[in-house]
């Protein structure tokens, strides 16, 4: 629900409405994080981890629904629609112009809500390691929740093999968004 | 002038997530 850029305001404000947006957007990814079964069984240490490599990728995914890749504009939840040229102003071209083929990409694969959401559950524990001490839980959490994935996808599309492995490879997508783009820089007025 | 706290995206997921639970230990 970003407003983003009315004429008006300055870049700089512009910079931070945009940088504000995200916090309600990461705080609803620890909430979701908290309802995989399975997840607060985590450490509290590894559950922070897993959140600190993964939430950007969960918010890669979430986001992709407001892109539409054909007239590469993208529409915030207030409705309001930019495209990517007057977006390219807030000097996130790069970030939007991967997500527009992220989410082409992702949307071709025309998921179901729920497919969605556990899609989203993998990536977060999907996500970089290196912070996690008992990696063995962590694993055994991604094989039950890409298990419950498969399945769910193979029962509503039997005839199709294809789109599971499909699926999956947009992980590695996901890490390369994260490498690229998570250095991204926000400001925030400090009063 | 107004002053500013400039920090990466990353960063800002990190600290919004460490706030988060640390608010509910």
């Amino acid at each position: 629900s970003c407003p983003v850029a009315p004429a008006s305001r300055s870049s700089q404000e512009v910079w931070e409405s945009f940088s504000q947006c995200f916090t309600p957007a990461v705080k609803e990814v620890v909430e979701f994080a908290k309802s995989i079964p399975g997840f607060q069984m985590l450490s509290q240490h590894d559950q922070v981890m897993l959140l600190k490599s993964g939430t950007f990728q969960v918010l890669m995914v979430r986001f992709c629904s407001l892109f539409e890749p054909k007239e590469r504009t993208v529409t915030f939840l207030n409705g309001q629609t930019y495209s990517l040229p007057s977006l390219r102003a807030l000097g996130m071209g790069s970030l939007l112009e991967s997500m527009f083929d992220f989410s082409e990409k992702l949307g071709s694969l025309g998921l179901e809500q729920d497919e969605m959401a556990l899609f989203m559950a993998v990536v977060l524990v999907s996500a970089d390691r290196s912070g996690v001490v008992e990696v063995g839980a962590v694993e055994q959490l991604q094989e039950n929740l890409i298990k419950a994935l498969r399945s769910l996808i193979t029962s509503r599309r039997p005839d199709d093999s294809t789109l599971f492995p499909k699926l999956l490879l947009r992980l590695p997508d996901l890490r390369t968004l994260n490498n690229q783009h998570s250095d991204k820089l926000l400001a925030f007025r400090i009063d | 002038p107004k002053t500013h706290r400039v920090m990466t995206l990353a960063d800002h997921i990190s600290h919004i997530i460490t706030q988060d639970f640390a608010r509910n230990q």
